[in-house]
């Protein structure tokens, strides 16, 4: 464990705590895409499956039974306790679209071609682009909500200190994952759009407008 | 530990 990689998770628990504070406080997903939620949920469910198999530390333990918990009750809150408030018509990115070619590209590149491995490799890819359905409701509504922003900061900060992560653990430990490295990048590049609106504009206390 | 064995990060 390193200050990174602390700070890289403690980013991403304070993201899914913002949504779900969000959700809950103004009691509507407005401006939340259902289908990132969902993608997420997959992500962490294929990810975390090691957690009947292997035992890496309590802190690994509990932070992922602590993301798979959330992804499923923000899924509630947003499919069934809100499903009012779920904006259908501007949320409707084909996830098919993600869900395919990131699991047929795990299926070509991978570490090891065992089940375990396959399904990791797949919640990799895929998270890397799970965000852009958030992202694409956000360009069709034009604007978020200032919470919204923050959790979307907060969840992009993540993976971009993982990459510091990334970095020291090669110069520390000589220890480097090519694939969750190339992934890592593209993430938190299809966040750079954002971060630049979100320092110029909500950080100065204005709402995030997309330019129309 | 190599890395593909077992992934240590979240």
């Amino acid at each position: 464990m390193n200050i990174f990689r602390l700070a890289g998770d403690l980013s991403h628990l304070l993201a899914i705590i913002l949504l779900l504070i969000k959700i809950w406080k103004t009691r509507s997903c407005a401006g939340i895409s259902g289908k990132s939620q969902i993608l997420f949920a997959v992500v962490y469910i294929s990810r975390y499956l090691d957690l009947v198999t292997t035992f890496v530390s309590v802190y690994n333990t509990v932070m992922k039974l602590v993301f798979i918990v959330s992804s499923v009750a923000t899924l509630y809150m947003m499919y069934v306790k809100f499903k009012a408030t779920y904006d259908h018509n501007h949320d409707s990115f084909r996830i098919e679209f993600l869900l395919v070619p990131c699991f047929v590209l795990a299926l070509l590149i991978h570490a090891a071609f065992t089940p375990l491995e396959i399904l990791w490799t797949f919640s990799i890819y895929l998270e890397a682009v799970a965000i852009l359905p958030q992202l694409f409701l956000v360009s069709k509504t034009g604007e978020a909500e200032s919470i919204t922003s923050h959790y979307l900061f907060a969840l992009g900060s993540y993976r971009a200190l993982y990459l510091l992560n990334w970095i020291y653990r090669y110069y520390a430990e000589g220890h480097y994952d090519l694939i969750a490295i190339f992934a890592g990048a593209i993430q938190t590049i299809l966040y750079c759009d954002f971060f630049y609106l979100y320092i110029t504009k909500v950080l100065k206390g204005k709402k995030l407008q997309l330019p129309a | 530990i190599n890395a593909e064995d077992e992934h240590d990060e979240l």
